[in-house]
């Protein structure tokens, strides 16, 4: 699975996600990556997030907007809402992956409870950075 | 809005540090970079979030070392079929397909739904039928083909199990 997520100049945010699923799946087996809520979601009044991991984990969780609903009912900052999500709910249902997201000033958060995770980002006017383990 | 900001992933899992080699770290770092290049050059220039989360993926589908696009596992019977969404957070506008084969950037035709159907999500045959009716070309199963995840297949079926593409987890 791969994913990204983005502010742009304008304050606009958005979530892209997409995957290949699992190796020998059959009977149709869909996992979060194309499921809005899930895998993917965005809303400039709180974040983008993108998602990685065994995918019905994050469907039953609805990960991606459990984040944004955090922080907009529960006034969480990005880092918490999206460490609350992955390191808590997530782990204590074995759901083991995790996350990029955005938030709407900027802010970047990547949790993952999984042992490594392919990640990158890059802020205007800051180095990118690239990183596969903790 | 006076600033930008970027982020990708290639996977999660337990991407063990045994399982790769430095050659191998070192090339999956370069494809990392060359995507978050392409998305932040979107984003430097103008560019929309939207356009820019697109760029960054269809780079990392269009490498083999992500299970995604052409770097896509297979399914049981051999087959590489493919997911994708994308989400607009100034409109909250959507687009996704799922189980779709032979389609080289999945992420694009997720636009495509959201921008040029009356849908947000589309599956299967009905998914593979729109992306013909915008000529979006199909591309031969052998552009998605690689020993390393046939093997990972191979071996996933001997254990008559699931798994995700770099770990030993299995469901």
């Amino acid at each position: 699975t791969v994913g990204a997520v983005a502010l742009d100049l304008r304050g606009n945010l958005a979530a892209a996600t997409s995957t290949g699923g699992l190796t020998n799946k059959r009977y149709g087996r869909v996992g979060d990556s194309s499921v809005i809520g899930a895998g993917t979601y965005a809303n400039n009044a709180t974040c983008a997030v993108s998602c990685t991991g065994y995918g019905e984990y994050f469907l039953r969780g609805v990960v991606a907007y459990d984040v944004s609903c955090l922080m907009e009912y529960q006034g969480l900052s990005l880092a918490e809402a999206a460490d609350r999500v992955i390191n808590h709910k997530q782990a204590a249902m074995g759901g083991d992956g995790g996350l990029i997201a955005v938030g709407h000033k900027g802010e970047i958060a990547l949790p993952f409870n999984s042992e490594g995770m392919y990640r990158g980002w890059v802020r205007k006017g800051e180095k990118a950075v690239v990183a596969i383990y903790r | 809005m006076s600033t930008y900001s970027l982020a990708i992933h290639g996977g999660a899992g337990t991407i063990l540090r045994s399982e790769m080699t430095e050659e191998q770290e070192a090339s999956h770092r370069r494809a990392l970079q060359q995507a978050l290049a392409a998305g932040e050059q979107a984003l430097a220039a103008g560019g929309s979030a939207l356009t820019a989360v697109e760029t960054a993926v269809k780079s990392l589908e269009d490498c083999e070392y992500f299970n995604a696009g052409r770097g896509s596992v297979f399914t049981h019977d051999g087959r590489n079929e493919m997911d994708a969404s994308i989400m607009c957070g100034a409109t909250l506008n959507a687009g996704a397909v799922a189980m779709v084969e032979g389609v080289k950037n999945p992420i694009s035709l997720s636009r495509m739904v959201m921008e040029r159907s009356d849908h947000v999500f589309l599956c299967g045959p009905g998914a593979q039928e729109f992306a013909r009716d915008l000529e979006v070309p199909i591309l031969e199963p052998d552009y998605f083909f690689s020993d390393f995840r046939y093997q990972q297949l191979e071996e996933a079926r001997a254990k008559n199990r699931v798994q995700l593409d770099h770990s030993d987890k299995f469901g």
